[in-house]
């Protein structure tokens, strides 16, 4: 049931038309955005999958993970950050080399603890959300801050992940910096 | 004076940008949006056809300025610095200084663009440097190799350019930038999708971001380039990174910068989320 080729053919289509020219009527702009949001679907089914054998131990029982993405984070959008008080995050690298990434994402709380795989709480920061974002027309989130952190030396096509969790501001200790 | 991060300076009575340092070079730098008014015409002869999906066809030679002064709010921070800078009811922009990345990210808004006026809006991202470039600049054009472009200039006919600003303008895949040879000083520009580019007088780099054009150009789409959503016209949002450094000293290059960038802007680290609420942060270990 998992279609890999729903995204190769809403490419495949947008390419061959031009379809972010505006050489299409607005009608057909609209399908073309529900075409890619189907492949899209259907491809987070197949990276939850392969993410799910990339982090079991081959002898493991566990039951399955489900890794879900924020199509609309680039509007700070994002119920689930938004609703979920303990969460991971992982981090993919799909390069060749080990690379740094700064993780963004809306949150509704006051104060998050960010912990990495070997225990050591991660400097975080809460970024405003600018104004103009917040009033993009069709922006449904209640969230006004973003939080940040880096994800350091994710290794070449591998993973990272973080515990994130919601706590008091006064729970939070900052971080000792590298020097 | 030991300074060796990135810095931006704010001209604090317009709010924009005056100056980058970057890699120990100091440039000084406007950054300002404009747009260009899109020509009408009545589609009767190829000459006189309307600016619109397929043909980029400004009304004049200048673009207008959206505005000369932005209204702005700094947020510092031990892992970014954002400053939050505000043009005009339809164009704003965050500018961004990651710790320990070599470069300024500029993440713009602009929309919905007024489509009650007679000309349709072409705006473009303008950054404006005190380089000597002898009207040449460069273009990754195709996702190849970076081509020289040299402006009102074709390599293999005589050209008489009858649209000075739409005949310099070329495809930019992830970059377009320019060299001030005699400085050894090199300015780069990085998209995070395909847009038009130019540089139309020397020092200078734009690139459009967004456009309305509210006639269409007859070439068969039959509509108008004015689309809607949520009852308004569409909002634009994307990331230019601004790069400045040396074009090459002792075994460094600006270039090589530039690619580990758009490598990891391109081909960026997926993000997930995975729900812990059942889940001790030992069993998550």
């Amino acid at each position: 049931q998992v279609d890999l080729n729903a995204l190769r053919q809403a490419m495949g289509v947008m390419q061959h038309h031009d379809a972010v020219t505006g050489t299409e009527k607005e009608h057909v702009a609209h399908d073309y955005a529900r075409i890619l949001t189907e492949g899209i679907k259907e491809c987070e089914i197949i990276t939850s999958a392969a993410l799910n054998k990339l982090i079991k131990n081959q002898s493991s029982e566990d039951v399955d993970i489900k890794f879900s993405s924020c199509p609309l984070a680039n509007v700070s959008s994002c119920s689930f950050t938004e609703n979920t008080e303990t969460f991971t995050v992982t981090v993919y690298n799909p390069l060749s080399r080990p690379v740094n990434h700064y993780v963004r994402f809306p949150i509704l709380g006051e104060a998050y603890r960010i912990t990495d795989d070997a225990g050591v709480q991660i400097e975080t920061q809460l970024v405003p959300i600018a104004s103009s974002v917040l009033s993009i027309p069709g922006r449904k989130s209640e969230a006004t801050m973003d939080l940040v952190f880096r994800a350091s030396e994710i290794p070449p096509l591998g993973f990272k992940s973080y515990y994130v969790e919601s706590v008091k501001k006064e729970e939070v200790t900052a971080p000792k910096m590298n020097e | 004076d030991d300074y060796t991060g990135v810095k931006l300076e704010i001209d604090q009575t317009t709010g924009l940008i005056a100056s980058v340092t970057m890699n120990n070079i100091t440039v000084s730098l406007t950054q300002q949006y404009l747009y260009y008014e899109g020509y009408i015409g009545n589609n009767e002869i190829f000459v006189n056809r309307s600016s619109g999906a397929y043909i980029f066809r400004p009304r004049n030679n200048e673009p207008i300025a959206a505005s000369n002064r932005a209204n702005y709010t700094i947020h510092r921070g031990n892992l970014v610095t954002e400053i939050h800078q505000k043009f005009n009811d339809w164009i704003s922009q965050v500018v961004r200084m990651y710790k320990e990345e070599n470069v300024i990210e500029f993440d713009w808004v602009v929309g919905p663009l007024p489509s009650e006026d007679t000309f349709g809006k072409e705006v473009i991202n303008r950054f404006q440097t005190d380089l000597s470039t002898n009207a040449t600049f460069y273009t990754d054009s195709n996702g190849r190799e970076i081509l020289k472009r040299v402006r009102n200039f074709r390599p293999t006919w005589k050209l008489d350019l009858e649209e000075p600003v739409s005949g310099n303008y070329y495809p930019v895949t992830s970059k377009i930038l320019m060299r001030d040879t005699v400085r050894n000083i090199e300015v780069a520009v990085l998209t995070d999708r395909a847009q038009g580019g130019s540089s139309l007088h020397d020092g200078e780099l734009e690139l459009m971001v967004h456009r309305n054009c509210l006639h269409d150009d007859a070439f068969g789409v039959g509509e108008a380039l004015n689309e809607k959503a949520f009852g308004a016209g569409l909002v634009a949002k994307g990331s230019h990174y601004l790069m400045v450094g040396n074009i090459s000293s002792d075994g460094y290059s600006l270039a090589a910068a530039e690619r580990d960038l758009a490598q990891r802007k391109l081909l960026q680290a997926w993000t997930f989320f995975s729900p812990a609420e059942k889940q001790s942060i030992e069993d998550y270990k």
